[in-house]
């Protein structure tokens, strides 16, 4: 029961030099990765005493990343006829979904062109509504304003020399 | 309706099988060997009626993954031999010859002649390991100065990743675990994973 040890071997022949350990995908704790540290506790240090984290080496203990290739176990499956093709015909299912859906609407919408009345937003519609203001002059506000013509405007001649 | 397609039986010949063998140790001493197999590894295989001196042996990756090397012959030297220990698995003693043992020509007669002698390992369970030994000369600097010795650890280095689902070696040298009062290496050892508190700095910024 020594603290933070998540795994400890049984007592092994020192002579041997090397231990084998295969990682447990159980030890991350659900986390990516995480960071570790391996010791050997030799025989004549007690469990009280021994303290990994003193005599150690750190590193990673990590999920590794996933190769989507056909392990020998789906090979096997599928040598056995045993294949997992859901993801076929979700792939296929959305496509001819859509195309359905399509069809269906042109239908609908063909048998029953003979109901509907658009008459309301035509171009006829739109032009009745359309009113012209026409003249400024002949506008009720304006007409009886006086707008003289240009050349009626008042205009200076060069004064002579005897002036 | 289609036709069921019956899986393929593994096929495996008599000679892959790993069966138990029998062998004589300390001279008079029969035993039973059974080889295992670890990460691909075979340990306490029979070993070959002829020695190969080119036959694979295993070394450690950084991260104490197995690497099987292959001896070749080139020029009529052996590139990637098999490792050598030097005297690290060797206990040196001083043995003492008085004069009338050696007769030598240039000795006193009084005179007392030392001999440093490296007397070899018991290599009755050590060779049926194929994986190559952890010695000092293997030994890796670690910390974040890269100045404190990995000893007694090899592999893994530090730093380095395990995935999950593989195997990996820890290896150490095992000289290292001698009792300081009698110079016994010490016979049993035990292994322990601990998980270590990352701070906040330095989660997810290790090297991948």
């Amino acid at each position: 029961d020594i603290p933070a040890t998540f795994f400890s071997s049984e007592w092994l022949k020192n002579v041997d030099g090397m231990y084998g350990i295969e990682i447990d995908g159980d030890w991350l704790q659900g986390q990516y990765e995480r960071k570790i540290v391996v010791s050997v506790q030799p025989s004549n240090i007690p469990d009280e005493e021994f303290n990994p984290l003193e005599n150690g080496v750190l590193l990673y203990m990590i999920q590794g990343s996933k190769v989507s290739k056909y392990s020998k176990e789906e090979l096997a499956l599928q040598d056995a006829g045993i294949s997992n093709d859901k993801w076929y015909y979700v792939a296929l299912s959305i496509p001819t979904m859509v195309i359905f859906a399509l069809v269906c609407i042109y239908f609908f919408l063909h048998y029953n062109g003979k109901y509907r009345d658009f008459s309301d937003v035509t171009q006829a519609a739109l032009g009745k509504r359309h009113r012209v203001l026409g003249e400024v002059s002949k506008m009720k506000k304006f007409r009886k304003m006086k707008n003289h013509k240009y050349s009626e405007l008042p205009s200076y001649n060069e004064k002579s020399s005897k002036q | 309706a289609r036709e069921v397609i019956r899986p393929k039986a593994d096929k495996e010949t008599t000679s892959e099988e790993l069966k138990p063998w029998l062998r004589t140790i300390y001279s008079t001493k029969a035993e039973i060997v059974t080889p295992t197999v670890i990460a691909g590894v075979t340990f306490s295989a029979k070993p070959a009626a002829t020695p190969d001196p080119l036959e694979p042996w295993v070394s450690l990756n950084k991260d104490g993954s197995p690497k099987t090397i292959k001896p070749e012959l080139k020029n009529g030297r052996t590139k990637n031999p098999h490792p050598e220990y030097s005297t690290y698995f060797q206990t040196a003693s001083v043995r003492t010859f008085s004069y009338e043992e050696l007769k030598a020509h240039n000795m006193d007669p009084n005179d007392v002649y030392e001999e440093e002698v490296f007397i070899d390992e018991d290599k009755t369970y050590v060779s049926l390991n194929p994986i190559i030994r952890c010695t000092p000369e293997r030994y890796f600097m670690k910390g974040s100065a890269n100045d404190i010795s990995s000893q007694p650890f090899c592999t893994p280095r530090e730093n380095t990743s395990w995935k999950v689902g593989k195997t990996y070696f820890v290896s150490w040298f095992t000289r290292f675990f001698e009792d300081e009062f009698s110079g016994e290496v010490v016979e049993n050892v035990r292994v322990h994973l601990s998980y270590v508190k990352e701070k906040a700095s330095e989660k997810g910024f290790h090297k991948r």
